[in-house]
């Protein structure tokens, strides 16, 4: 039985501008994957963005050295396409019965299409929302996955004046992202405006029945002598049969010198 | 005593809700800001077995007791916050984020906050421009005492006060940053050292957006029943 559990996908990620990719997701999942650093792919790194990947391999000068950033093209004239990105990668997972496997993205920046194994699915909008993907069955029977993400920049990535100033035209600010890509008064603008896979990936294993974003909440009375633990959390069953389970909650402190007490 | 079970049954491809009945503390260490106390955590771990299957999933978090309120005073008209019911000078540091390109890592979160309670700071503030911080910096400010105050996607000079004047509205989509707020306080509510929640950096959001998130981040009405009791709002987190 696999081991339950999170395992977080921050390596052998491979990148390439999707104007240089000739395939389709579901062709780079199945029939045509990259098999390593051929042009156009490159080493990429996840989590992060498309210039993120960029400076890395040297593709273009590191913006924050004295005015290289006015090297590198900015995106409103480059046009979207130039950095929407493709991200490649495997994973190796074979599950038990009655187990379940999640794809998770933290952060993308700004909307993405997933291909696992040829199967397409869409993660929308929004720079500060968590996607969660049940994959368990488009998991591949070998246990070899492939991954491609396609990211694509944010809707309104705005135009620089010549005379900067802050937040630019102020078109990010359209978008639900974060708005210091277009430049302020502290910081020159970021040419792809932070699109990518700008935080962590990972897969989790689970059985039949996942939990879901618990909320703590302590009260207190007789000035902090009684105190108590309110804990609240959502479940999902994920079977095709009614589930009978055992919920626990332990709290454990640290003492000094590592000794615990439960 | 910090161990309890609860049985339950789920119908298939439902999702439930479940609160455990609270549990006791008698004088646990309390989480205090840096240059207060010490800050204490405590492993919170959530399992779920299923009967004929083993366990099935598992959660854990550090948690530290605190209790943080904070009003704007009267007589200054500046926000006035107090830990554990003990009033708290703020020391703080604006924070942008930890890198332009979002090359983002637990070593430099833990030595840029690090950098900050050597400071003898207490509070960082993270500026509405820049991100919805991560649980990582949250994970480091827990641990070396540092209240964090956490703006929305919403500056003035972009939203409604900036030269020119634009987006009076905010975002075109208000359901969406409505959901990524959802989603963002989901993940960072469960760290003791978050402390504010702030709808914008020098510009109120839109009324619909600002509205609904005082409605949702009020204290929720499960602790309602608690003020029943004659207790007042003083007594809870």
């Amino acid at each position: 039985m696999a081991e339950i559990g999170k395992t977080v996908l921050d390596s052998g990620w491979l990148a390439a501008r999707s104007t240089e990719v000739h395939l389709s997701g579901t062709q780079l999942t199945t029939t045509h994957s990259p098999s390593g650093l051929d042009k156009p792919w490159m080493e990429a790194a996840v989590p992060g963005t498309v210039l993120g990947t960029l400076v890395k391999n040297k593709a273009v000068p590191d913006p924050f050295y004295g005015l290289e950033n006015e090297a590198i093209i900015d995106i409103a004239d480059s046009g979207r396409e130039y950095y929407t990105f493709w991200f490649f990668t495997t994973f190796q997972c074979k599950l038990s019965a009655n187990q379940h496997l999640d794809l998770n993205f933290r952060g993308i920046n700004y909307s993405a299409e997933v291909y696992l194994n040829g199967n397409k699915k869409i993660l929308p909008k929004g720079m500060f929302r968590r996607h969660s993907l049940d994959v368990t069955d488009i998991l591949h029977p070998d246990g070899q996955n492939l991954l491609a993400v396609l990211v694509h920049p944010p809707d309104h990535p705005g135009t620089i004046p010549p005379e900067g100033g802050q937040g630019g035209d102020h078109e990010i600010g359209k978008d639900v992202a974060t708005q210091y890509v277009e430049g302020w008064d502290w910081m020159a603008p970021i040419r792809d405006r932070n699109t990518g896979i700008w935080d962590e990936v990972s897969i989790s294993i689970t059985g039949p029945v996942k939990i879901i974003d618990p909320h703590l909440v302590s009260t207190f009375f007789d000035g902090y002598k009684r105190v108590y633990l309110h804990t609240t959390t959502e479940l999902e069953n994920k079977s095709s049969s009614v589930v009978e389970c055992d919920l626990n909650i332990q709290v454990t402190s640290e003492l000094e010198g590592g000794v615990c007490i439960v | 005593e910090h161990l309890q079970t609860q049985h339950l049954s789920i119908p298939s491809g439902k999702r439930v809700q479940h609160t455990f009945p609270q549990l006791f503390f008698y004088k646990p260490n309390l989480w205090w800001p840096n240059g207060m106390g010490k800050q204490a955590l405590y492993h919170v771990t959530i399992t779920v077995d299923v009967k004929g299957h083993g366990e099935s999933d598992s959660w854990s978090h550090m948690y530290g007791f605190r209790k943080i309120e904070s009003y704007i005073d009267s007589a200054t008209g500046g926000r006035l916050f107090k830990v554990n019911g003990q009033p708290i000078f703020i020391r703080g540091g604006n924070w942008i984020l930890s890198d332009g390109l979002l090359r983002l890592s637990k070593k430099r979160y833990k030595t840029d906050i690090k950098f900050h309670a050597d400071m003898n700071f207490n509070m960082i503030r993270c500026w509405g421009g820049g991100l919805a911080e991560r649980p990582e910096f949250y994970h480091y400010c827990d641990i070396y005492g540092l209240l964090v105050w956490q703006e929305f996607w919403i500056t003035g000079d972009v939203d409604g006060r900036g030269v020119p004047v634009s987006n009076p509205n905010g975002p075109l989509d208000h359901d969406l940053f409505m959901l990524c707020a959802r989603d963002t306080v989901k993940l960072l509510r469960n760290h003791p050292s978050l402390a504010l929640w702030v709808g914008g950096n020098e510009q109120v959001p839109p009324p619909d957006i600002n509205n609904a998130l005082k409605d949702e981040l009020k204290l929720h009405p499960h602790f309602e029943s608690l003020h029943n009791t004659g207790k007042t709002v003083q007594e809870l987190s």
